[in-house]
Parts: structure tokens; C-alpha cells; sequence
């Protein structure tokens, strides 16, 4: 069976899009 | 029959991983070009039983990518309280921070996955840590609006 390649991890972006402390 | 050790680790593909072990043994703990282990690479896809098996054959869970991210952070934030706790028992460091002041138990509250807060919180995650951008977990979870998460940690 074909394996589908992943991409690499990735971790996110905390605060993305929440207003600054 | 051609993938990396990397992508084996993240299909869960144990007896092609081991072929690769076999010639090369020293590619279980072998760092891909950011700097992320086949054990990472588990951890982020949430196949635990490969998790298991690299842990068993020695592999380091306490390596830091090139931007200093951990296979916990990357298991909180995929939500496999599984893997999170199997990691925590493997005395990995259970506040390591990354580039964006980011640690396993911000992740986790990011990602709403209550499990893997209360996971770590049962092992003693540091809940005054803050991200970079100032915001602490109880914070995270206000702003977010995750109700569960704001209950766990409080």
C-alpha cells in the first residue's frame, strides 16, 4: 500500500489572533 | 518501500522502522532537517504504539527540535493524553519552553485538550508560565473562551 507523505510537525502560534496582554 | 525513518515513525509503521534500525541503529535518534526525532514525528501523529516502541529501543524523549520544540509540546498540542502521559513517565521536562515561549500545558489549553491539561497539571506543570506574548495558561483559556480549561486549571 501507497503510504501519503505527511509534512513535518509544526507546533502553533500560541496567541495568534488574541489581542496583546 | 523509499519513506525516511521520519515518515515511518508518523504512519505508525513499525516493521518497515525497524528494517531501517536494523541496518542503521543509529537513526532512532537521528534529527530531520528541523531538527525533529522519528519519536517527535510519532508524537505529533498520535501513534502511540510507535511512541512505545522507539521509547523501547532507547530512543532520547527529551530532545529539543532546532526551535527548541519537544515531542510533549507536540503531543499536547495534537490533544494524545495518551502519548502525554506516556512521555511524562519518561521523565522528560514538563515545562520546556519553545520559540514562542510556548510549553506543553500552553499548548494543550490552546488546543482546548482537556485531557492533556489535566495530565499535566497532574504531574505538576508549572500554570504561571507564560507565553511570550504575556498570556499564562488561566489567561489563554479566558481569552479563548475554553470553559473545561479554565475549570481544570483553576
Amino acid at each position: 500500500s501507497q503510504l501519503s507523505l505527511y509534512t513535518s510537525p509544526s507546533l502553533p502560534n500560541i496567541t495568534l489572533g488574541l489581542p496583546a496582554t | 518501500d523509499n519513506l525516511s525513518i521520519h515518515q515511518l515513525a508518523a504512519h505508525g509503521e513499525i516493521s518497515q522502522l525497524e528494517v531501517h534500525l536494523s541496518k542503521d541503529s543509529s537513526l532512532l535518534n537521528s534529527q530531520d532537517e528541523r531538527g525533529f526525532t522519528p519519536l517527535m514525528w510519532a508524537a505529533a501523529f498520535g501513534e502511540i504504539m510507535m511512541v512505545e516502541f522507539l521509547l523501547q529501543k532507547g530512543a532520547d524523549p527529551r530532545t529539543l527540535a532546532r526551535e527548541r520544540e519537544s515531542a510533549l509540546s507536540l503531543a499536547s498540542a495534537g490533544g494524545f493524553a495518551d502519548i502525554v502521559n506516556i512521555l511524562l513517565q519518561h521523565g522528560v521536562d514538563i515545562d520546556s519552553y519553545d520559540w514562542n515561549g510556548g510549553t506543553p500545558l500552553l499548548y494543550a489549553v490552546r488546543g482546548n485538550h482537556i485531557k492533556c491539561v489535566e495530565a499535566l497539571l497532574r504531574c505538576g506543570a508549572d500554570i504561571t508560565f507564560e507565553a511570550d506574548s504575556g498570556y499564562s495558561p488561566v489567561a489563554l483559556a479566558v481569552a479563548l473562551g475554553h470553559k473545561k480549561g479554565q475549570e481544570s486549571l483553576l
